[in-house]
């Protein structure tokens, strides 16, 4: 079925966890 | 002078109703070749023919009948579209762009992690599914606001940005987006169901049914 | 005409050098504000002027003076841009766009994972590391077999494409591309010199060391 092909798709998963780790690491720069 | 070629993919993949949508406006001829004979996912994309021409063996991927090759959604999207589609001036072009790039950073990886777990084709994580559905409110926000007073993302009509919008949302819509939930994003619905209403996405996409009950993980 | 306008971000962004590699390119006048007081990271970027022109509340984001305003790094590099860097055929544009789209899919992923905790700003996860590792290692090799006989990755000049891909792997080379992992992978580091030493590329880089000991995650 079309669906299983979809698991073979390259999907960064975790993408909101370092868009927020490198959020955060920039902010504490800014901020000193 | 129209483009024409081979789309090599998998079936009913969403990267590759982009670059079929476009040429539905651009008059590109396109082979569809994503079942046997002519191609089977995960053997013919390895092989030494293939990555000879494609060498990151991804699809979906584009030969033209002059040879000239290209991966990348986005790029073969482009390469058949027309200059209304990829935005005539700078600044359509890079609006166009912004959407596009909007839809693969901000969509598609909360919209997958969603999703893919309804479909049965990933292990459901509570919290994960929680923080994805943020995301997706956040992006359907900021989608919202810009077409509170927009027919279409860029300029007057269709563009690559809501071709490619379209195609991200699609799983959204079609699995989990249920009344309830896409109830505060009016203007994108709207918009949404007015690009599915055009020939070119009807030709490619069919009838697409909203959804009615938000799907749950498929244990 | 030239462009000239703001571009908003926080310091050492490598997206936001994307831009300002290809304004030295097109001549663009780009007044760059990532510090207080022109720009607070954090703050700037969640008040309400900066959402009424930004509605994702994303840097980096320009604002030209005639007050056109684009989010996402790969439109305000294609906006500050001149042809030449574009792509000047159908083909070379399109070129430009998958290998564009090749760095954030293939590259940025896997580079953060392994990079980040050696930073300090993400836990270490030693499965997530050695997959990162291996995926670092096929998209180089896709890049080195596409590099074997080309100077620059689309066309004889420098284009968006080098310019998106050398942004993309800049905290490799600088943080864990130790000799013996970059041994494997001479073209792309031949490739990436020859662009680093390029007076628009020094111009905003600097000098770049490349990385001589594989930096450990940073507990």
């Amino acid at each position: 079925m079309a669906v299983d092909f979809l698991s073979n798709e390259n999907i960064w998963f975790e993408k909101f966890k370092y868009d927020d780790a490198e959020r955060r690491f920039y902010e504490q720069q800014v901020n000193g | 002078m129209a483009v024409s070629g081979t789309l090599y993919t998998y079936p009913d993949n969403w990267r590759s109703f982009k670059a079929q949508i476009a040429a539905q406006y651009s008059g590109a001829q396109l082979r569809l070749r994503c079942s046997p004979p002519h191609f089977r996912f995960g053997t013919t994309n390895r092989s030494a023919d293939f990555l000879r021409k494609f060498p990151a063996g991804k699809v979906p991927a584009f030969e033209g009948d002059d040879g000239f090759c290209v991966f990348e959604s986005n790029a073969i999207a482009y390469y058949v579209s027309n200059e209304e589609l990829r935005g005539a001036t700078r600044e359509g072009a890079a609006q166009v762009l912004q959407w596009v790039n909007f839809a693969d950073s901000d969509i598609v990886p909360p919209a997958s992690t969603w999703v893919f777990p309804t479909l049965g084709i990933m292990h459901y994580n509570k919290q994960a599914t929680e923080q994805a559905k943020s995301e997706v409110r956040r992006a359907l926000s900021v989608l919202d606001a810009h077409l509170q007073s927009r027919t279409f993302l860029v300029g007057e009509r269709v563009s690559l940005a809501d071709i490619s919008v379209v195609c991200a949302l699609l799983w959204l819509y079609k699995q989990v987006l249920e009344p309830s939930f896409r109830q505060p994003f009016g203007n994108v619905t709207r918009w949404f169901l007015t690009c599915l209403h055009q020939p070119q996405f009807k030709a490619v996409l069919g009838d697409v049914p909203l959804c009615q009950r938000m799907a749950q993980f498929d244990a």
